[in-house]
């Protein structure tokens, strides 16, 4: 079971930002992504999940480094796409959990959602593909997060 | 530059569900994945964004053929977890750009988009990581969405 898992991982150095109640409508992600690219900001996982109403959040992550220079960018895009405006936390982890065919094991989500929940720990973004799943959290909590998750796939029982 | 792509992908076979404004505290997650797993429901793709007040969105794909059984099983979680509610389309596409290392890439996300923008296409989510870029579209556009991506990746200009 637990031998499709290749890896536990934590990234600290990683920072949120949300562009928030942008209209949804052909272009908008064009347009803000363009513009980070110009600024040769590289991002690192995108989420936007169901629109509420006409208009939808899009959040994503960005090395820690470059958290200026995105809030620069995103509140002057946010201006320009109309929309409700920008928040960013910098005290968040990345935590995944990689391996192949994840998505066809219907429990695997369910064991790592439990781990994190038994030791206390608050979700705030979740990513979830056929090849990893990764959860953001507290940086507080990254450390407990990917000891708890390495244990339960990682080493042998 | 686009040698990183690998393949560009459409699966139309796939619904997304979401429960709406879940209480935004440890377990939740747990329990609805829990809930799921325990009905044999194998979850493609998984997205929580950042959080509105104390309350979230959990949205999620299933293979269509599982769409009654998800929809039934969201519906008693969604009360047992205290959530506002259950939404769901099958009238939906995923196409995938897939590559390695594509988030050192600033460009490529806003290449992805503005492609599907430049055919009017309106993208409804949207998950990228470093290994892929995934995007839901109308199952009207699927066809459209994939060639056009196919096109721009995978073709020698
Ligand atoms: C919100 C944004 O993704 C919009 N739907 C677009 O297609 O660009
Ligand atoms: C919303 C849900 O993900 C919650 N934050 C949890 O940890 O389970």
């Amino acid at each position: 079971k637990s031998v499709i898992i290749k890896a536990v991982a934590l990234d600290k150095e990683t920072a949120k930002i949300a562009v928030l109640g942008v209209p949804d409508r052909p272009g908008i992600a064009a347009r803000l992504f363009s513009g980070l690219a110009a600024e040769g900001i590289c991002v690192e996982m995108i989420l936007q999940s169901v629109m509420r109403g006409q208009i939808n959040d899009i959040a994503f992550l960005v090395d820690k480094r470059d958290i200026e220079k995105t809030i620069t960018a995103c509140r002057d895009l946010s201006r320009q796409l109309g929309a409700q405006g920008v928040t960013f936390d910098t005290e968040i982890a990345r935590v995944s959990v990689v391996g192949a065919g994840i998505s066809s094991h219907a429990e695997i989500p369910s064991r790592v959602f439990s781990i994190l929940a038994g030791k206390g720990i608050n979700i705030e973004m979740i990513s979830a593909s056929s090849m990893a799943i990764t959860c953001v959290v507290s940086s507080l909590d990254g450390e407990a997060a990917v000891h708890a998750l390495h244990h339960e796939f990682m080493e042998d029982k």
